[in-house]
């Protein structure tokens, strides 16, 4: 049975996954086979369902602004499309014929097919909401390189104005994340960085004060901007660190092990 | 937006849940 990477698409496939496991088991335990029921109305069901959700996909695609998104998301809806198409199929055949072997091939074939495409639907989604996460972990990056150029208080002020909300945004999205994730160790590397990050900021602020206290007294700075750079880089390798964490699949794992 | 994606994908997943019921029921007879 696959892995799935977040906590929502578990709860939403793994029932199904178990299903059409057994499905398949039961179809080469009993290749001959009993007469198969009518299989119209459960087979409309999950077509209005595939027809839906298509439809909340074609308008994710059309109003996203994510370019991979774009690109990535049509072929999961075709796939579910595709897979609905052969369950009508496999219905309309075992009208004529209950026994019907290709008939039973089409059943499964199209229901590992809603399976797989429904999956690869919310892994693209789910992954265009990583880049945004990354995108505002990125804001904070440029937000930390200009860190070492400010010498006055004035300045200092409009660095922590400018980095508080992203910085906020960036926790709270991150520790959401972190919550979804079915990967324990992932979870465990995001939580570690984020609070280093949380512990970080307040002190980065506080030795940036100290510098521009120097400055402005006109005494020496060289320790003060040391230590600023120091806590500027630390708190850089952290957001860095949750960058690629956060892009990490099950996938990656496997491929260490 | 993705609590209708998510809603809608758990939909589709029940509809396939039911129809794997409807075919499972009669091979296990």
């Amino acid at each position: 049975m696959p892995t799935f990477h977040t906590k929502t698409i578990a709860g939403i496939l793994e029932p199904v996954a178990q299903q059409v496991s057994r499905l398949v088991i039961l179809h080469e335990e009993a290749e001959d086979g009993n007469a198969m029921p009518d299989l119209e109305r459960p087979v409309q069901g999950v077509s209005k369902a595939v027809a839906n959700l298509v439809k909340v996909g074609r308008d994710t695609i059309n109003s996203s602004n994510d370019q991979i998104l774009r690109q990535d998301m049509p072929a999961s809806l075709q796939r579910v499309e595709r897979a609905s198409h052969l369950l009508e199929e496999a219905s309309a055949m075992l009208k004529i014929d209950p026994y019907s072997q290709p008939a039973r091939k089409k059943l499964i074939e199209g229901s590992r097919g809603i399976l797989q495409g429904t999956s690869l639907l919310l892994t693209c989604f789910d992954e265009s909401e990583v880049r945004k996460i990354i995108r505002e972990c990125k804001k904070v990056l440029d937000y930390l390189a200009v860190a070492e150029v400010i010498d006055s208080m004035e300045d200092l002020v409009q660095f922590v104005k400018d980095l508080s909300p992203c910085l906020t945004k960036v926790s709270r999205d991150v520790d959401y994340r972190e919550k979804e994730l079915t990967h324990q160790v992932h979870r465990e590397m995001l939580s570690r960085s984020l609070e280093s990050i949380k512990t970080l900021a307040p002190v980065l602020i506080c030795a940036m004060k100290i510098y521009v206290q120097l400055v402005a007294q006109g005494k020496t700075e060289h320790e003060a901007a040391e230590n600023r750079n120091y806590l500027v880089h630390r708190m850089t390798d952290e957001i860095n660190e949750i960058i690629r964490v956060l892009q990490l699949t099950t996938y990656d794992e496997d491929e260490w092990e | 937006d993705a609590s209708e994606m998510v809603k809608q994908a758990k939909i589709l997943a029940q509809a396939t849940s039911q129809l794997i019921q409807n075919i499972k029921g009669q091979a296990e007879t």
